[in-house]
């Protein structure tokens, strides 16, 4: 663990802790994207397979399940608790357009071919693409409410972070790994055209 | 390349 990596965390955290109280606190999810968190659910439930498979701290157990669980409150809470603020209407991305091409990707290009590195593989092509969704559901109503944009922001330090964590790692334990690199880089370059154009 | 053998990376 390193302070990039602590804090890429912590700004994740934050971010769905936003997310969550925003919905919660004005009991509407206008201007909130189901469809990228549909993404989020598919990405943590395929990463996370290996929590039952391997143990690595109290820590990285404790994330993983409050990373599943708020993913599966937030769905909740669109798609059947305040349903009816949920602006469908303008939330038009096609998910299957990010889903068949990440998943695809993750056969051909993976560390090794075998079940849970292909989906973990496959989850992080997709969380790379997974804002798309949110950022096209902004620019498609025009503004995006400040909170919105807080929550926004947030998630796309998290993985700036993780960046300076990757390369904090290369420097001290020389390990890397590309696909999470690239995609990292893809990623965090999605959020930075996003604040440079609004 | 030397990937981890466990992910600890969230």
């Amino acid at each position: 663990m390193n302070i990039f990596r602590l804090t890429g965390d912590l700004a994740h955290l934050l971010a769905i802790i936003i997310l969550l109280l925003k919905i919660w606190k004005t009991r509407s999810c206008a201007g909130i994207s189901g469809k990228s968190q549909i993404l989020f659910a598919i990405v943590y439930t395929t990463r996370y397979l290996d929590l039952v498979t391997t143990y690595v701290s109290a820590y990285n157990t404790l994330m993983k399940i409050f990373f599943l669980a708020s993913s599966y409150a937030t769905l909740y809470l669109i798609y059947i608790k305040f349903k009816a603020t949920y602006d469908h209407n303008h939330d038009t991305f096609r998910i299957e357009f990010l889903i068949l091409p990440a998943f695809i990707l993750a056969l051909l290009i993976n560390h090794a071919f075998t079940f849970l590195e292909v989906l973990w593989t496959f989850s992080i092509y997709l969380e790379s693409v997974a804002i798309l969704p949110q950022l096209f559901m902004v620019s498609k109503t025009g503004e995006a409410e400040s909170i919105t944009s807080h929550y926004l922001f947030a998630l796309g330090s998290y993985r700036a972070l993780y960046i300076l964590n990757w390369i904090y790692r290369y420097a001290t334990e020389v390990h890397y790994d590309l696909i999470a690199i690239v995609a990292g880089i893809v990623q965090t370059v999605l959020y930075c055209d996003f604040f440079y154009l609004y | 390349e030397r990937k981890l053998e466990k992910k600890d990376e969230l």
